[in-house]
């Protein structure tokens, strides 16, 4: 995965 | 999104109001940690990187964009107080930023056989900001633990944080379960980072609650 692509949360 | 990590992501906004407010109308930072701010914008720059090259939704966006104003700005007006006495700011932050920043160069989400060197940086700040996060409000607890005077915004504030804290546990527990989502940095960076507003809730039940009515 890309940078982003997983990390959805603040 | 679940109600959870919503519910968690408004107490976080709420947070960030209640400071706002308490700088705002009483026209005082008394109280108030600008180390404990300071981290938090560098918490908020490092981690939100990716809006320079990911979007998520609007809503993610926005929020992102809200948090980095809005702490930069409480940092300006704590920072620029004359009234403040920062006298008990006494943490030694390099205590925190060190070991941190450490830590997340060697514990980190980085794919070096994948993405460029610039996206594996991001990953390492990433990291970096999990771990700073999770210790960004001890120089702030140990202000509420010397002075006697705390405002109660200020321990509300406190409060809000704790519940966004709290509520992202929940929200991890299950987007585990529901979602297969998985991050064991930030999972376990969140269990210490609540554990220490154990210690505050303490102080919040015996000096706001127990003092309400009188």
């Amino acid at each position: 995965d890309a940078f982003g692509d997983s990390k959805d949360e603040l | 999104m679940n109600i959870f990590r919503f519910v968690g992501d408004m107490s976080h906004l709420a947070s960030f109001f209640l400071l706002l407010a308490k700088l705002i109308y009483t026209k005082s930072s008394t109280g108030v940690s600008l180390k404990t701010q300071a981290l938090y914008l560098t918490v908020f720059v490092c981690r939100y990187l990716d809006l320079l090259v990911a979007f998520v939704s609007w809503y993610n966006e926005l929020m992102k964009i809200f948090f980095i104003a809005a702490s930069a700005y409480i940092v300006y007006v704590v920072a620029t107080s004359t009234r403040n006495s920062n006298a008990s700011d006494t943490y030694r932050v390099e205590f925190l930023v060190i070991p941190a920043l450490v830590l997340a160069c060697f514990v980190n989400e980085t794919h070096w056989s994948k993405g460029g060197w610039s996206l594996n940086v991001m990953e390492i700040l990433w990291a970096f900001s999990i771990y700073l996060e999770a210790v960004a409000v001890l120089p702030q607890l140990k202000m509420l633990h010397q002075l006697e005077d705390t405002t109660n915004i200020t321990m509300h504030y406190m409060a809000s944080l704790g519940i966004y804290r709290a509520f992202y546990l929940l929200n991890w527990v299950y987007r585990l379960y529901y979602e297969g989502y998985w991050h064991p940095i930030a999972v376990v960076a969140g269990i210490v980072q609540t554990l220490l507003y154990a210690d505050f809730f303490i102080l919040y039940y015996q000096s706001v609650l127990l003092r309400l009515p009188s």
